[in-house]
């Protein structure tokens, strides 16, 4: 077993070194990949997006239309109130009993204060919200505020990811050409212009 | 704006790429965590038996809405859906027929604007797993980034280099050798004899298991 000179572990590490570097730089071309596919994949939400609008708008226009003729009938209900409020006399038993069935074989629950709850809701109930396919409008309405949380969250979270992302690629990243001590430089990769903003930002 | 004159001054290692694993954490954690709130489960039209029990259990609870989903059960419940108002008011059908119209629209474009947002969460979670990628590839470098706290030039340095005469932990038949990632602890990695210390791939495969080792216990 021979000594190993200093300058031998300096040329090892000179070596080492080389070896280290490079894969520094695989792991920067890594990074510039997959900032690539996340521009891809944000090109495609952007598209997505613009048909999310369009589709709302008309979703909205049918909402707005929906509500119009409820309104509209709701006007003009009281025309066979009376056919139609001796039909829910007879209706509601059987709702209830139904309903309560349903509640102690598939909701598991104690059935005492709900019974009393849907009792009075029942005789607070109009029929006339089952003959203009109330629960239909309702339904369409709790999708709507659904949706729109649903969409709002998604949006805070991408904002918040992406304005994360951008400070790190432009500012302490893609906008640096660095001078570093060491002479095996993995940065020359990149170019010297940031990837998302255009060349006026610099200028400014 | 940290830095004035950021092109006409040295950077380091450690200034470059430290930032680099806590942001893309953020930024991973930013997207995950909200996303995994989303209170809405596609289709809604034609859920799952459970879920869509779930949901009218729900209803019931809440405020008794839920039971009216049942007046297909009830003979009386259906007859008042065919109640014709027309003789008294010929009107009531037209706005009847016009409701019926625009609720089938508005249940399209509800349905359309479901499987776009179903879309658009499925681009989410491929940026979300973009990201968690981002994090898995390159964290290691900018964690090994906090380590270069010296003015060292060598981002691997040799401290030691060994055989069995010289050091008896050492296996028969390997060379051992530490070495220093930046300022890490010192990482002791066996290579065997067959590779001599004159051979280039020597310290091609010193470094390999040494960064190996390094992400290893960065992963741990």
């Amino acid at each position: 077993d021979q000594a190993v000179s200093d300058t031998e572990l300096q040329e090892m590490s000179t070596e080492g070194s080389k070896y280290i570097n490079k894969e520094i730089k695989n792991a920067l071309k890594g990074v510039k990949q997959i900032k690539t596919l996340i521009e891809q994949t944000n090109e495609e939400r952007k598209s997505l997006l613009s048909n999310l609008e369009e589709a709302k708008k008309k979703k909205e226009d049918a909402l707005y239309d929906t509500k119009d003729s409820e309104m509209k009938l709701k006007a003009s209900q009281g025309v066979c109130n009376d056919t139609m409020m001796a039909l829910w006399e007879e209706c509601k038993p059987c709702l209830k009993q139904t309903c309560m069935k349903f509640y102690a074989r598939v909701c598991r629950s104690g059935s005492g204060l709900v019974g009393h709850q849907l009792e009075e809701f029942l005789n607070q109930s109009s029929p006339f919200y089952f003959w203009m396919n109330g629960d239909r409008i309702d339904s369409l309405l709790e999708n709507d505020r659904q949706q729109t949380h649903a969409l709002d969250v998604m949006q805070d979270s991408f904002n918040r990811a992406s304005s994360i992302m951008d400070e790190l690629f432009q500012d302490r990243f893609f906008t640096r050409e660095p001078q570093d001590t060491y002479h095996y430089s993995p940065f020359s990769l990149f170019q010297r212009r940031p990837f998302f903003y255009p060349k006026s930002r610099i200028a400014r | 704006n940290i830095i004035p004159f950021p092109r006409f001054q040295p950077l380091n290692f450690h200034d470059m790429f430290q930032p680099f694993f806590d942001m893309i954490h953020q930024a991973q954690q930013a997207m995950d965590v909200n996303l995994h709130r989303i209170p809405y489960h596609f289709p809604i039209e034609f859920p799952e038996e459970d879920n869509q029990n779930r949901t009218v259990c729900k209803e019931i609870r809440h405020n008794s809405t839920g039971c009216l989903k049942m007046k297909d059960q009830c003979e009386k419940c259906q007859e008042i859906l065919s109640v014709d108002c027309s003789s008294n008011n010929p009107a009531q059908v037209q706005l009847r027929q016009e409701l019926n119209n625009s609720l089938q629209i508005a249940e399209k474009f509800t349905k359309l604007y479901d499987e776009l947002l179903q879309s658009y969460q499925e681009k989410m979670f491929n940026t979300s797993s973009l990201l968690k990628q981002l994090n898995e590839q390159f964290s290691w470098v900018s964690q090994l980034a906090n380590l270069t706290q010296s003015e060292d030039p060598f981002y691997l340095q040799v401290t030691t280099v060994g055989s069995q005469t010289s050091d008896s932990n050492v296996p028969v038949g390997f060379t051992k050798v530490v070495v220093k990632l930046f300022d890490s602890d010192p990482i002791t990695v066996m290579i065997p004899e067959a590779v001599s210390r004159n051979n280039p791939k020597f310290m091609e495969t010193v470094a390999e298991k040494a960064l190996q080792e390094y992400r290893q216990k960065h992963r741990e």
